[in-house]
């Protein structure tokens, strides 16, 4: 028997709406140690890795590992039924074909249940091994999102590139050229401004932005988002969801022909 | 420019 109860309900829809346009259908992974998601897009381009510790729901509970196959767009809808301040309580029979969210308004007035039928998702687990990055930048998760948009409107690809002078991004394309560089500010007055950039060695790398662009769609889960990149190694792009774990996305660098 | 499947950067859980 599976049993997660998670009272800040909405930070669910949060997670979902930030992968679904890129993952369609992925396994969900529960157990005693939490409630996990690792799944490519559909191009096979990017990783999403999810985790949602146990000891940050509410209650918890999971008898045996399982893998619950679930249809994105499906569950966002499912989702999009609870109210904002709703608590979200998920159960599966271990050897149930279906979940099913139950939302309770904070008043109790109000509670509801929606059955999801789970589906068989054939999907292979990478291992993702703990990597030295030459440089990790950390800023404003909406700044990140408008560094994003703001390129998208010049060219498909950006070349972020970190120095001691500060985190290059740079893109270019039929309109001409355009260079954003965010330079290291620990001393903001307010906290959710600052930006820290950890540089081991300079790198350079060059990204398709329309991924970069989707993972903003996590925009909402975190004040912060940081970006960890490596020579020839794919960039993470990482939202930490407070108290809980994390949701990290992955994109390959491109490189030259 | 080229763009790698992501999974021949990670090995087999």
């Amino acid at each position: 028997m599976f049993e997660a109860r998670l009272v800040q309900g909405n930070l669910l829809k949060k997670v979902v709406d930030a992968v679904k346009d890129l993952v369609t259908d992925a396994n969900f992974d529960c157990s005693s140690s939490g409630f996990t998601l690792q799944a490519m897009d559909n191009s096979h381009v990017s990783l999403v890795s999810l985790s949602l510790r146990s000891d940050g729901f509410e209650h918890f509970r999971c008898d045996r590992n399982m893998s619950m196959g679930m249809s994105l767009g499906n569950l966002a809808k499912i989702l999009k039924c609870a109210g904002n301040d709703d608590i979200v309580t998920m159960k599966a029979a271990d050897d149930g074909d279906t979940v099913t969210f139950m939302f309770e308004s904070p008043k109790e007035d109000r509670v509801s249940d929606f059955e999801l039928k789970l589906m068989d998702i054939d999907s292979e687990h990478l291992g993702i091994p703990d990597t030295d990055y030459a440089a990790t930048v950390t800023l404003p998760a909406a700044e990140y999102q408008r560094i994003c948009r703001d390129l998208s409107s010049i060219g498909d690809t950006v070349v972020i590139s970190a120095t001691k002078d500060g985190v290059k991004f740079s893109s270019s394309g039929d309109v001409g050229t355009a260079n954003i560089t965010v330079r290291q500010n620990t001393t903001a007055d307010k906290k959710e401004e600052q930006v820290s950039i950890d540089l081991k060695e300079p790198v350079a790398l060059t990204f398709a932005l329309r991924y970069l662009n989707s993972f903003a769609k996590a925009t909402p889960l975190a004040s912060h988002v940081s970006l960890s990149m490596a020579r020839d190694l794919p960039v993470m792009v990482d939202y930490q969801i407070s108290d809980m774990g994390h949701l990290r996305f992955y994109l390959a660098p491109k490189i030259e022909d | 420019m080229k763009q790698r499947d992501i999974s021949s950067f990670f090995g087999k859980a």
